[in-house]
């Protein structure tokens, strides 16, 4: 439910992102390029072509301090199902917050689309 | 999927399906389930085949003619002593009984493991994905470093610890049991899948030689991601059917001699005592993030590996436990009560306290036992332990199940050097 293991993917890879920002005190792009040059040669492709198709969506949230639990309910690899706890795991101060930013983050980018997930 | 009727796709298909739904070797030419890559239910899982062309070659097979030609068995020792005039086999293999090992199990035999560099931002490098393929080919399992059946040492990156198994046991006794293991193993396994996975154990009761086989299926008859987690437990009754139907088909298959350990469920309720103040290695950077938020997290999104007990709810984790108890006593009843024809059996608690006892007396701390990432599986100094204490047991309460030490270990060390590997 409310994405599964592709919600807990996507932000278990974003968190990655967002630590390795720290740790290299580096912007958001260059972590999500330092982890695909971390991969094995015949993943980079694929790790680059997934990098090039949601980078700009990833980034933009990061800039904004956006957490990964955002940008994965942004990016829809996350949702919230009526009848279902609310499943995050970053503590969210403010829930309204939370919506706000889910919300603006659509507005900001209105090309994505259900499909996106696929 | 549509797309597996593609030719061409049809057959990648036709292998992965082998792979992961029959759970037998993806490169195994003459189907005798042993094979020749490491990796794809291969020679990480069961001994490495050393003839791909012939069915009849394969580990734990008969010696045939001393082996004076062929090496039947795999076990690297085969030819003649040109001094003597007679097989090598006969001259070093013929004082003691051939024994194999194989396994029946789940995650914790197949031994599943995440290494943490992968989620410990200070920790991620180039090196840390060095083996991915080779992970990923073995369903993120490495039955080749197990309690059970690991057979080498390894100083990657990705893991830490020594290997101590109960076949590497069998071997230092008698080398001419090289090779002769498989582990039947797989993420998610529970007494009913079993039921499916058992026929990919490979023996021949009559032209191979007898089988120790250790059936532990420690906990998913217990644990699943369901919220209402209790009314997705096995039930006392399934579990005795199910344990019923296995040891029944084990007598079908298992060669005069053999023997077979059953162990119970493990006791999880630990696993939440131990973890749930500690931070987790994803939250070593940043946000600090408990193994408690991580095991609500993977609840809330009914993907936990088990709900019962990786849970703050202490009602729920003393229920699952009088589950596992109740299903332990299920197959403890089960083995004391089937009369075999082919093997003789024992039932063990899954000895869990025992192990903990031993690595609190090497002065360590119960949780390092525990897998960091998942929270819950044992790690690879924990299947180190589970060996020592399986070991243990067995010599002290079956030691009649032990194959006598080989007087000629050396020669064959001496004569065939490392028997061919792994």
């Amino acid at each position: 439910v409310n994405g599964g293991v592709d919600c807990a993917t996507c932000s278990i890879l974003l968190g990655i992102v967002d630590h390795l920002t720290i740790v290299y005190n580096e912007s958001a792009a260059q972590s999500l390029e330092r982890l695909c040059s971390f991969l094995p040669d015949e993943y980079q492709l694929y790790c680059k072509a997934a990098v090039d198709f949601l980078g700009p969506y990833i980034i933009d949230g990061f800039i904004k301090g956006d957490n990964p639990d955002v940008i994965c309910h942004a990016l829809k690899f996350c949702t919230d199902e009526p009848d279902q706890p609310k499943c995050r795991i970053y503590p969210s101060k403010s829930p309204i917050l939370f919506a706000q930013r889910v919300l603006n983050f659509r507005q900001r980018h209105p090309l994505i689309s259900l499909n996106l997930k696929d | 999927s549509k797309i597996c009727q593609i030719p061409g796709i049809k057959e990648i298909c036709k292998i992965l399906e082998n792979i992961f739904n029959n759970h037998m070797p993806a490169v195994d030419i003459d189907e005798d389930r042993f094979g020749i890559e490491a990796t794809l239910r291969g020679s990480s899982w069961r001994g490495k085949d050393c003839n791909d062309f012939s069915s009849a070659i394969h580990p734990g097979a008969h010696v045939v003619d001393g082996d004076g030609i062929t090496d039947h068995n795999c076990n690297g020792i085969y030819g003649m002593n040109s001094a003597s005039g007679k097989p090598w086999e006969d001259e070093f293999c013929n004082e003691t009984q051939r024994m194999g090992i194989a396994v029946l199990g789940d995650s914790i035999s197949a031994h599943f493991h995440l290494p943490e560099q992968w989620l410990d931002a200070k920790q991620l490098s180039v090196a840390a994905f060095e083996h991915l393929t080779f992970i990923l080919e073995n369903e993120l399992d490495w039955p080749q470093l197990s309690a059970s059946t690991g057979h080498i040492n390894v100083s990657w990156p990705n893991i830490e610890g020594p290997t101590r198994s109960l076949y590497a046991r069998l071997f230092d006794l008698d080398h001419c049991n090289h090779r002769d293991y498989q582990n039947i193993a797989v993420n998610g396994a529970r007494s009913g899948s079993m039921l499916d996975i058992m026929k990919s154990l490979s023996r021949n009761q009559k032209n191979d030689v007898p089988l120790l086989v250790i059936y532990s299926l420690v906990g998913n008859d217990v644990c699943n991601g369901h919220p209402d987690t209790l009314d997705h437990m096995t039930t006392v009754e399934e579990m005795e059917k199910n344990v019923l139907t296995t040891l029944t088909y084990l007598d079908t298959v298992l060669p005069k001699g053999s023997h077979v350990l059953t162990t119970g469920l493990a006791n999880g309720s630990f696993l939440y005592e131990l973890l749930h103040d500690r931070i987790h290695p994803f939250g070593r950077v940043g946000t600090p993030i408990s193994y408690t938020q991580i095991y609500d997290y993977l609840s809330c999104l009914q993907i936990s590996p088990c709900n019962g007990w990786m849970t703050s709810n202490a009602t729920l984790r003393v229920l699952t436990t009088q589950r596992a108890m109740d299903l332990s006593a299920a197959i403890r009843n089960v083995s004391y009560s089937y009369k075999s024809t082919q093997y003789d059996i024992e039932y063990l608690d899954f000895p869990f306290d025992d192990v903990i006892q031993e690595w609190i007396a090497q002065g360590g701390e119960p949780w390092q036992l525990i897998e960091s990432v998942d929270g819950f599986h044992i790690n690879q100094y924990g299947h180190a332990i589970v060996s020592d204490v399986l070991w243990k047991w067995l010599q002290k309460n079956k030691p009649q199940w032990l194959p006598l030490i080989n007087p000629h270990n050396a020669d064959i060390e001496r004569v065939f050097k490392d028997q061919g590997g792994y």
